[in-house]
């Protein structure tokens, strides 16, 4: 878990593409 | 954000605002079944513990403020690393207002309503202790304040962004685009709170006298939820931990 990007979740919802 | 003459007292800023709040019942909806689908997941006979419970609920409603703050008017304009700070300064604000703006609609003082629907009484909640209890006193004290103001669905749409755009939040790279919404925002409310409420004397200053308790009340039950991970007990890999963690990084 250590190598996890702390605000992994965050990013990949703010990120994610909804088109898909 | 004045308003077109056509309809005076209504600034189209206040109108947008509400546009963005999320369909409560797709909400609950969307909760009620991720938490069906993990008690299926669950044998029978093993209960969660009242407590986790009510964190996988308070992650899930995470999960929908973070997809409203997503699709809002002036955030989706911002950089993603901007909406991060934004969402890591005052994502425990948000989720109290939540419950809060429940418990005004609820009106009742002896219990309280969850995102699910559900009714739980005060007096279960007072056995679980002092602190946590107190809160829950405190945070039904704010509600009885609201709710005697009436306050109402585009007031709460306008001291949702207020909380969520706060330009005191540091290393932003738009700080002024921030600021310039939250100048909006508060020349929005003011304005309809004027118009709206013309007998209600200062009726925009009362209703943002209420962000700084809803903040230092936000900043204990983080401690609390600090405390209670530390203690092992809420379910750890998900959305609340991350952003409990974020501040505290």
């Amino acid at each position: 878990k250590e190598g996890k990007k702390p605000q992994a979740l965050l990013h990949y919802l703010l990120n994610k593409d909804d088109s898909k | 954000p004045h308003s077109s003459p056509m309809n005076p007292g209504m600034p189209p800023l206040v109108l947008e605002l509400v546009s963005c709040d999320p369909d409560e019942e797709q909400v609950r909806g969307k909760i009620c079944a991720y938490l069906h689908q993990e008690q299926s997941g669950r044998g029978k006979l093993d209960k969660p513990r009242p407590f986790s419970l009510l964190c996988v609920m308070a992650d899930q409603t995470l999960f929908s403020i973070v997809e409203w703050a997503r699709s809002c008017v002036f955030f989706k304009e911002l950089k993603v690393g901007d909406q991060m700070r934004l969402l890591h300064n005052c994502w425990s604000e948000l989720l109290l207002l939540d419950h809060i703006c429940r418990q005004v609609h609820h009106g009742r003082d002896s219990s309280l309503l969850l995102i699910t629907g559900q009714e739980v009484d005060l007096s279960t909640v007072s056995d679980a202790g002092p602190p946590l209890s107190s809160m829950v006193q405190r945070g039904q004290e704010l509600a009885r304040r609201l709710q005697l103001l009436q306050v109402d669905r585009r007031e709460m749409a306008c001291l949702k962004f207020l909380i969520l755009f706060n330009p005191n939040v540091k290393l932003l790279e738009n700080q002024q685009f921030v600021e310039s919404v939250q100048e909006q925002v508060n020349g929005a409310l003011l304005e309809y709170t004027l118009y709206s409420y013309p007998q209600c004397l200062d009726r925009f200053g009362q209703l943002i006298l209420r962000l700084p308790e809803v903040r230092s009340l936000s900043a204990q039950a983080e401690d609390y939820l600090c405390y209670k991970h530390l203690c092992g007990e809420v379910p750890c890999n998900n959305l609340l931990i991350e952003m409990l963690h974020a501040k505290r990084s």
